[in-house]
């Protein structure tokens, strides 16, 4: 039990390392099991060091360099185990433009590799110039939600 | 196995049937604010299984069904479905006898929740064997809510080991 | 001590009260001071019932709607105390477009009555779109902040 | 009263000196993931008289000062300035002698944090007397850091009414 759970962080930890460097073009992070108040809860703290910048705890870094480590850290999970769907629901709100098409590039490197299903939900038009195709799902009649095909010209009305 | 389509049928604002394809690299939903987007992703992790209505945003799992609007009166009943090809038959037993699977989970007011396997009946438990073995399902990390990113950032250590937990 | 809270709460209860049918084209909502687990230890509820929707307390709203509905109560309080200045931080993150342009416009609005002077944060281009000048603050130099004038069509690139 | 202008020098990334000018209407701030914009937000939360490290991200206060970089020595001091006009003389007693307000904060290294209103050495209770005046403060409703809208929504009832009351 215990050494299974100490294998499977070590996989993402290393996960983790690589997809942070990738994703801040450098830098380095790694994961640390911590002693929580309760010795038998062991907690989980992120350490980063984005490049040119200070050593700390994620709680230091800013909006979207907290949003984009944890993006690293839900990827490193997900490459330990890949799934057939990965279902991201506005993750990348909080992320610049250049940030934004690092996260796109990086599920279209996750795509190659493992031939995962992609489903994100967003609401910035930089994603969804990214994606292969788009659906909307929209509220004409209040209360009733419909779905709709939507090409990548319309998005913009329909984001709205 | 490869997730083909999701079918929605009275599931919170989709009082209309909604059917999703699911097709391969990335495919964007878009819409405005309070349309049913994050409804469409709670769909998903509840016909994989979920069993927390706060995980659904309600109080009580009956609350997934259509409540009604100005112009349609409620539903009285939810049903999603995800269709799974399995030409590769890389389904766990009990699931690998078709080439393709229809997941279905359903929900009666006063009756609760039934899970369906291509027309039989299953228990929860068999359908989390299934989820478990493409290392999918409600808790995975395949599946990232609304605000799971940020529930990340700002968790201790501690709870932020059971918010990612779930995903090993 | 209390008579003044209470006549404070009123106040922002029927700023709030505007507010939310402004912003959200219709619809109601208001405060109400709950009892903690501790008598002693009232809380603030927030009940919303968006135009054609069901009446619930903010947690069921959708993440737009939350954010919306946050906004006016932040600006009820606001309202009830207009100061000189006000400086929000990245709010219109999780808005679509048209919640966006609500937002700026009740920006607008409380210029007019109270002269406030406002400082917003933010990626989105339609907001920056509705200010009368842009500050663009860089990193050029690894780790050194800078604040640099920036004209609405420099924007796009700087956001980036 | 109304804000002038906000100079930085040597708070967080701002080793250089940097100017903010206020003034009429809506003013943006824009730039990339992590160049200074919520630190120039604290900035002013903290010449107003912040007290908790936690409100400006930090450790211990003195973490404010410029911590250095690749190319640049770590700082030994931060100050902040907030410029106000006072030619209307709104400005509360013990304030409101000069039409232009210069409140400075300063935090040396082993030293702690000292301010200045026009020069000479004003008590931090002071200064809350000014800014609570024009209902402003680092925890006024007037200075909306990131995130707290997510702590309004996200937080139990008793702990929004903690953080709005300081608003009120
Ligand atoms: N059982 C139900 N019946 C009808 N409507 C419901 C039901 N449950 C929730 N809703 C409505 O669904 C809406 C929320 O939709 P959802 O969270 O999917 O929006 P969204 O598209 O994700 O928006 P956002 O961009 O703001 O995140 C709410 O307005 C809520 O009133
Ligand atoms: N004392 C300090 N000295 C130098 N740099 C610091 C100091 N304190 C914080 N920083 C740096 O400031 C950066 C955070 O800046 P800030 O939060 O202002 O970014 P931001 O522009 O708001 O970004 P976002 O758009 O992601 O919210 C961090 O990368 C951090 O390393
Ligand atoms: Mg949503
Ligand atoms: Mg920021």
């Amino acid at each position: 039990g215990r050494e299974r759970m100490l294998t499977a962080f070590e996989t993402v930890n290393t996960n983790f390392k690589q997809l942070f460097s990738e994703l801040f073009n450098g830098g380095s992070a790694r994961l640390e099991l911590v002693e929580g108040d309760d010795p038998l809860d062991t907690g989980l703290e992120i350490l980063c060091h984005p490049p040119g910048k200070r050593f700390s705890t994620i709680s230091l870094l800013s909006g979207g360099e907290q949003t984009l480590t944890a993006v690293a850290l839900i990827f490193a999970f997900f490459m330990a185990n890949p799934a057939p769907i990965c279902v991201l629901d506005e993750v990348d709100a909080p992320l610049d433009d250049s940030n934004v098409m690092k996260f796109c590039s990086l599920m279209e490197k996750i795509v190659q590799r493992t031939g995962t299903r992609f489903l994100v939900i967003t609401h910035n038009p930089i994603t969804m110039s990214h994606m292969d195709r788009l659906y909307g799902v929209t509220m004409q009649e209040k209360g009733v939600s419909k779905m709709v095909s939507v090409d990548l010209t319309e998005a913009e009305k329909l984001a709205a | 196995m490869k997730f083909r389509a999701l079918k929605i049928r009275g599931f919170k604002g989709f009082c209309d049937p909604a059917d999703l394809p699911i097709r391969d690299g990335l495919s964007g939903i878009v819409g405005p604010n309070g349309c049913g987007k994050s409804n469409l992703v709670e769909a998903i992790g509840w016909v994989m299984g979920e069993n927390r209505p706060s995980a659904v945003r309600s109080d009580a799992m009956e609350d997934v069904i259509f409540s009604g609007s100005a112009t349609r009166p409620a539903g009285s009943s939810a049903e999603v479905q995800l269709i799974i090809d399995n030409s590769d038959r890389t389904a766990p037993p009990g699931f690998n006898d078709d080439t393709e699977l229809v997941i279905a989970r359903r929900i009666d007011r006063d009756l609760g929740s039934s899970f369906i396997a291509n027309g039989r009946d299953v228990r929860w438990r068999d359908l989390q064997l299934l989820f478990a073995d493409s290392a999918t399902g409600a808790r995975s990390s395949a599946l990232i809510s609304q605000g799971r990113t940020n529930d990340i950032i700002n968790s201790k250590p501690s709870a932020r080991k059971g918010i990612l937990e779930d995903a090993a």
